[in-house]
C-alpha cells in the first residue's frame, strides 16, 4: 500500500539535446545546409505512478502497475520519441546536382512512455 | 577517406544515400533551391514554435513542394551536359542531306548559313485534305533561317528507381529574348546515341513542340510532363534533346547573326525535377472521423 519513492527527476523519461555536426561527421563539403541539427534523444525511466503524467498511453500506465506489483515479470514501459520533426538538407550529389531533399522524423520533439 | 564507419553507413542509409557524394566542383547553389530551403527552415520553425498539437491542414506538409505546388519531397536542379555545337552562327539549309555541301561531304555538322539561302525544311501543317479527283496541294515549306542548334543533355541516374517524378521542368535562360518579332523555339527528343553526330540528321528528332521566342523573355519554363515526353513513373536514366532557336524575319544578315551569336552564348539549361519517394513519405494522418 506504500508507493515505491520517485526516482530523482531528472531520471524521468524527457528529451535530451543532442546535436549533429555535418562537419564532425565529415561531410561538409557535401552539404551544403544546414552545417548540422538539433536531433535530440530520450532518456529516463517511466515509474509507476509518474507514467501518468509522462505522455502515456493506458498500455503504458498499466504497464507500470503491473511492475510495481511483479517487477521482475514485467518490465517498465520504455521512454522512446513520440513526436518527431523533419528536417531539410541541400547538398550535391554524385551527378553533381543540387538537391534539396526533405526527411521525415530526424527531430525528437516530445518523448513519452509506451 | 577510407572505409565507412558503420553509423556512417546507417546515418547515410537513413538519408537515402549509399555512399557520401564526392562532388567534382562545387556549383553555386541556384537560388530557387536556396529560397525552398529557407522556406522549409521557416516552416518548421513556425511549427515548433506552436508546438501544439496541429490537424492535418496545419501540419508542415513534408512531402509536398507548396511553392511548385506539387507533392514531392525531393527537389534537384540536373545541370545541362549537352555542348552547343554552333556557337551560336547561323547554320546552313543542308539538312535536307545530299549534294556537295552534305555533311557527309564535309564531316561534323558545322554549317556555315548563307542567309540569302533559306532552309529548306520539311512542311509542318498537316497534309491539305485529299480533294476527290484533283491533284494534293502541299503548302510551301516554312522558311526560317536556323539561328541556334543545343544538344541539351540531362544526367537523371541519379535519380532512384522508386522515385515518382511529379514536376520535370525545363528551364531556359537568355539574354533579353528574341530580338524581334517572328522568333521561334522548337523542342525535340533527339535520337539515341548511335544517331548522334553527323549521322543524325533531323528528321530523326521527335519534334515535341514550336512556340513563339518573345522579345524579352528572357526564362522560358517547358514543362515536360504535360509534353508527355516522361511518363509519372520512373524516369529514364539519361534525357537527351535538341533545342533550336529559329530566326523571324525582318532583320539584316549580320544583325540577325549577330543576334543569333549573342543568343547561342547566353542560353543556359537546367532541369527541375521534383520527386515523391513513397517509402520517405507518411500519407498525411487522416482527420479523425
Amino acid at each position: 500500500t506504500v508507493a515505491p519513492a520517485a526516482p530523482a527527476p531528472d531520471r524521468i523519461c524527457r528529451p535530451h539535446q543532442l546535436y549533429v555536426s555535418f562537419r564532425d561527421v565529415g561531410w561538409h563539403d557535401w552539404i551544403i545546409a544546414p552545417r548540422g541539427f538539433m536531433a535530440n534523444y530520450c532518456r529516463g525511466s517511466c515509474p509507476f505512478p509518474l507514467a501518468t503524467q509522462l505522455n502515456s498511453v493506458n498500455h503504458a500506465i498499466l504497464q507500470s502497475l503491473m511492475h510495481s506489483v511483479a517487477p521482475a515479470q514485467t518490465p517498465l514501459p520504455c521512454c522512446i520519441p513520440v513526436r518527431l520533426s523533419p528536417i531539410s538538407v541541400l547538398f550535391y550529389d554524385n551527378g553533381d546536382n543540387v538537391v534539396l531533399r526533405h526527411y521525415e522524423d530526424m527531430v525528437v520533439d516530445e518523448c513519452g512512455c509506451r | 577517406p577510407g572505409p565507412l564507419s558503420p553509423q556512417a553507413v546507417a546515418l547515410l542509409r537513413a538519408l537515402g544515400l549509399s555512399e557520401p557524394p564526392a562532388p567534382r566542383q562545387p556549383r553555386p547553389v541556384p537560388p530557387l533551391l536556396w529560397r525552398l530551403f529557407r522556406k522549409s527552415q521557416e516552416k518548421l520553425a513556425a511549427a515548433k514554435e506552436t508546438q501544439e498539437p496541429q490537424g492535418p491542414e496545419q501540419q508542415a506538409q513534408p512531402c509536398r513542394v507548396e511553392e511548385l505546388g506539387v507533392p514531392g519531397n525531393i527537389v534537384r536542379l540536373v545541370p545541362d551536359r549537352g555542348k552547343l555545337r554552333n556557337q551560336g552562327k547561323l547554320l546552313s539549309g543542308s539538312r535536307a542531306g545530299g549534294g556537295a555541301d552534305s555533311p557527309q561531304a564535309r564531316g561534323p555538322p558545322r554549317h556555315r548559313l548563307n542567309p540569302s539561302r533559306p532552309v529548306t525544311r520539311p512542311p509542318r501543317a498537316p497534309c491539305l485534305p485529299f480533294p476527290p479527283g484533283g491533284s494534293v496541294q502541299f503548302e510551301e515549306p516554312a522558311l526560317a533561317p536556323l539561328c541556334v542548334e543545343k544538344p541539351l543533355f540531362f544526367n537523371l541516374s541519379a535519380l532512384a528507381p522508386q522515385e515518382q517524378p511529379t514536376l520535370v521542368r525545363l528551364e531556359l535562360a537568355c539574354a533579353r529574348g528574341a530580338p524581334g518579332p517572328g522568333w521561334e523555339l522548337s523542342l525535340s527528343l533527339a535520337p539515341g546515341p548511335q544517331l548522334w553526330g553527323w549521322q543524325a540528321h533531323w528528321h530523326h528528332r521527335q519534334l515535341l513542340l514550336t512556340q513563339p521566342l518573345l522579345p524579352g523573355q528572357d526564362t522560358i519554363h517547358l514543362d515536360l510532363l504535360d509534353l508527355g515526353l516522361v511518363g509519372p513513373s520512373a524516369l529514364p536514366r539519361n534525357l537527351s534533346l535538341v533545342l533550336e532557336i529559329l530566326a523571324g524575319g525582318g532583320g539584316d544578315g549580320n544583325g540577325t547573326e549577330a543576334a543569333c551569336t549573342s543568343l547561342g552564348r547566353s542560353l543556359e539549361a537546367s532541369l527541375l525535377v521534383v520527386t515523391l519517394h513513397p517509402q520517405q513519405c507518411r500519407p498525411l494522418a487522416r482527420r479523425r472521423r
